[in-house]
């Protein structure tokens, strides 16, 4: 189906600036202050971002725990063993993330692997 | 996703993507769409790091994602980041260094790493190329120079395969999918065919942010994955992104 229209179209033109049904929004900018402490730097965009972001960890969570019933209490108590192999200033950032987030560490460090994790 | 790198007449270079994630993580059948592609969207930040009071790098990143996918440092480099699928994967490259084998670093540490600190194109290049990777990963470079634009095909440990832009061959851009680009993509998943088409209509004279912007519009290039689309350039000192849909019928990937 995905040679044949509608799922294909001739290249488009006019569609910028952005605009119509396939235009969601403009993207939101901060500014992270990378000569404050690493812990520190996140704070004020977890703390606007904070309910998107356990929506979605908790989506993840369901479908984790729909095929592999312990992950979670894996990832919640024994990944945060591993913070500290992290290179700085990441472990430390990770925590200051997971703190403004109200979210347990494990499931933040579970989310900066998802890309490694579904490269399969 | 999809990333673009293209070069006009004058020598500019132009760089885009289109991200797409969440294949396979749930479907929601009443709004026709993948649920964590939903989910990202709102997550979708740009990023402006800064040191001494000046910008160091900007990105377009997920907000609780500390690595980089999209990144422009100013004057020097523009990069993106696309998925490499193999059964040697990320995967195995976390269980190896949760269990201690920690050679490798972790992607987005990589990339967010070279924006911070590599000072020229061939400097990233080198770190790109040779940094040992926990997973496989096509890297999109561009520089601050006309000719300056490549994709890197990584493996975990190594560079499999180095394309450059070579505009005396008629190559003025380079646009990389999720499939090496010396093999045919997946049939059921060609977006790399449409998108070159599509660059090839709008040609080398033309390219601007406004036609890379309409090649990444046009389905399925864009399809229901697509979160996020973000266009940088540094003649310019230009970054933008946007927050897409695409609305029913679309392609699911």
């Amino acid at each position: 189906a995905q040679d044949v229209p509608p799922y294909t179209e001739d290249c488009r033109s006019g569609t910028y600036p952005p605009s119509g049904p396939t235009f969601k929004g403009k993207v939101q900018w901060y500014t992270v202050n990378l000569d404050q402490p690493p812990y520190e730097r996140w704070q004020k965009l977890i703390s606007d971002k904070k309910a998107p972001l356990n929506e979605l960890i908790q989506h993840i969570k369901n479908l984790a725990k729909a095929i592999f019933p312990n992950l979670i209490d894996i990832v919640d108590n024994k990944l945060p063993f591993l913070i500290g192999k992290l290179p700085s200033p990441f472990g430390e950032e990770m925590k200051g993330v997971a703190d403004a987030a109200g979210l347990p560490l494990g499931e933040i460090m579970l989310f900066n692997i998802f890309y490694e994790v579904f490269s399969v | 996703c999809t990333s673009v790198v293209a070069q006009d007449t004058s020598g500019k270079l132009f760089h885009a993507r289109n991200l797409d994630f969440g294949l396979f993580l749930g479907w929601d059948v009443k709004n026709n769409s993948w649920i964590v592609s939903e989910l990202l969207k709102p997550l979708v930040v740009n990023v402006n790091f800064q040191r001494n009071n000046k910008t160091a790098f900007m990105s377009t990143s997920f907000a609780g994602y500390i690595g980089m996918l999209t990144g422009m440092k100013p004057g020097v480099l523009t990069l993106t980041m696309n998925e490499r699928f193999s059964l040697d994967g990320g995967y195995i490259g976390i269980l190896e260094w949760i269990l201690g084998k920690r050679h490798g670093v972790w992607m987005g540490f990589l990339t967010r790493s070279v924006l911070e600190n590599a000072t020229s194109y061939d400097e990233a290049k080198d770190l790109l190329s040779k940094t040992e990777m926990l997973a496989p990963a096509y890297f999109i470079l561009g520089g601050n120079k006309p000719g300056q634009a490549c994709v890197i095909t990584r493996s975990r440990t190594s560079s499999i395969n180095f394309w450059e832009l070579d505009t005396q061959k008629g190559e003025w851009y380079v646009l990389e999918t999720n499939y090496d680009h010396w093999k045919p993509p997946l049939v059921i998943d060609n977006r790399r065919d449409p998108a070159m088409k599509c660059m090839k209509t709008k040609g080398q004279k033309s390219i601007s942010f406004t036609t890379i912007y309409d090649v990444l519009s046009t389905k399925p290039v864009l399809n229901k994955l697509t979160t996020y689309t973000a266009m940088m350039s540094i003649s310019e000192n230009k970054f933008e992104a946007y927050l897409r849909d695409c609305p029913h019928p679309c392609m699911p990937w």
